[in-house]
Order: C-alpha cells, then structure tokens, then sequence
C-alpha cells in the first residue's frame, strides 16, 4: 500500500493574519508525517506525530495557541483512532497539557477506557509523569486579547459562517 | 482544530483530531473533538476522517460516522464528504469540514466554511488548498 496522509488545519474563516503560518503549519506536518509514514512507522505514529506538530504550533487553535473560556482559562480536547482494531482514545476539558493528542493516545493504550474528562485527565497525566505547562504557556497574547473583545455569539457566527450559536 | 488522516504501508488507517475550543465558551462545554464518530472515525474495512467546524453542529449529525456511512454505501471520500456536509448545512444549519482519507486510498478535504488550511502528501506530491475548489 502506498502510505498518505492528510492534514487540516481547522475550518473556519481564518484571519489574514493566520493564512501564512496555517498553510506553512499543515505543510510541515503533511511533510513529517509521511516521512514517517515512509520510514515504515505505522499510521497511528504518523496522525499522532503530525497533530503534536500543529499542537506546538501557536498558529493553530490547539495544544499551544489554544483559546480561553469564559472563565479565561483552557480546555483542551482530542481524540485518536486505530483503524486496524477499532481502538480509540480522548480526553477532554484537559488543562495545562501540551500534547492532548499523546494523552489521548495513552488513554487508548494504557487504559481500559475510551475517554477521560477533566481533573480525572489531568491526574492521568501526571500519573504517566506528563510534564505540567502554564496557562500563559499554551495562550497567545492574540487569544488574550480576542477574550477581552468577543461576545460570545459573534464569535460563532463569524468563525463558521453561520448565525447559530451553542445550544 | 487541527486533525490527520493516514494509511500506512500495511494498509492500516488512522485519525487524530486535537482542539483548544472556541473563544470565550461556557465552561465545561466540549464540542465534537473528543467524540467517536463525531471528531474523528477509521475503520480499516472503509476509511478514515477528522472533522472540523461548529462542534454541536457536527455532533448531532455524528459526522465523521457519516462520512463512513456513506462510503459503506459506495460512495468515494469527496462525495460522502459533501454529501455528510451538506446534510448538516440543511439539517441543523452548521458548517464544518473533513479530511477522509478510504481504505483503499482515495482521498479528499472538504469543507463548508469560508476556508480550511489543509496539506496532503501521497508519494514525492504534496498538495495543499486555502480556498474551496483549491
């Protein structure tokens, strides 16, 4: 089988700002994860290894970059899949952590579960000896600023297009 | 959000799909991320997508199972990608996108909102878009 893949770097209106360092951040990692892909590394290293680089990436709405709550604080979700066995792994509301998607992926691997939220997350994390990062660490100015700014409902309906908000 | 897709030289399928939330949500809110068959689905048998966009959008129609849904029924990637997206355009009013990548080896990105970063690498070819139709 010939290896692919394929990268996204998030659907929405994106700011031209953005649009330089979002095109460079998805080419990278389509780059890094085929090599590995071509090196023989299997599919689940390759998405894990891509999405890391677009966590560290403060372009990407992910991992460092990540936006604030309403409580100016960070919440960060992912999942991973192994097609091969149907094996899955999430964590959500996860804070302080800068790869969501390696905590995932232990979730499916060292667990018996298929999702950890929150505090219970977190102290996985630190079982596995995750290292802890601040707040402040994994949050641009830009996001700081654009908390300050936004109402809530705008910001939906400009991100995605749409008027609808949350339910 | 971001998110990926892969196969590998096994034939084995893989996605990931990883984000910080949107500005200023309520607090404990999760959207479709971290949600089988919303955020993310493989199955080696049929395929393997990450979703994005509007999270509550995508989770009541369960898109990333859609999309597999319809390529179950022989659809390739591009049109059940359309097809799961445009359902969730008429149905609940929300936009998104996905990359699929199938079992055996077609691929597509696409998405309904204004834009979508993506980049796909398949032999020495890397391709990459910005704009719907790139």
């Amino acid at each position: 089988m010939k290896p692919i893949i394929v990268i996204h770097g998030g659907a929405w209106a994106i700011p031209e700002r953005l649009v330089e360092g979002s095109m460079t951040g998805v080419k990278r990692a389509a780059r890094e994860g085929f090599a590995l892909l071509e090196s023989g590394a299997s599919a689940v290293d390759a998405v894990e290894a891509a999405v890391r680089i677009l966590e560290d990436d403060p372009v990407f709405d992910a991992g460092h970059g990540a936006v604030l709550n309403a409580d100016g604080d960070v919440e960060l979700d992912a999942i991973i899949m192994d097609g091969k066995t149907l094996a899955a792994g999430a964590i959500c509301c996860v804070k302080n952590v800068s790869n969501p998607v390696t905590l995932a992926r232990s979730v499916m691997e060292k667990t018996d579960h298929v999702m950890l939220s929150g505090a219970g997350a977190n102290q996985f994390a630190a079982s596995l000896g995750i290292e802890e990062v601040s707040t402040e660490e994994l949050v641009t100015q830009h996001a700081r600023e654009e908390w300050g700014q936004y109402k809530y409902s705008d910001a939906v309906s400009n991100l995605f297009n749409m008027e609808a908000a949350h339910d | 959000t971001v998110g990926a897709v892969a196969i590998d030289a096994e034939g084995n399928l893989a996605c990931a799909t990883s984000t910080g939330g949107i500005t200023n949500k309520m607090v404990g809110r999760v959207g479709d991320t971290p949600v089988i068959g919303s955020g993310g689905y493989a199955d080696n048998q049929v395929g393997a997508v990450s979703t994005t966009g509007h999270g509550e959008s995508i989770l009541k129609v369960t898109l990333a199972r859609l999309i597999i849904y319809h390529m179950e029924q022989g659809a390739s990637p591009g049109k059940a990608a359309d097809k799961a997206l445009l359902h969730m355009q008429e149905r609940v009013a929300g936009c998104g996108g996905a990359i699929v990548i199938s079992a055996q080896g077609e691929w597509t990105a696409k998405f309904t909102t204004k834009q979508m970063a993506w980049a796909s690498m398949e032999g020495g070819t890397l391709c990459y878009g910005l704009n719907p139709g790139e």
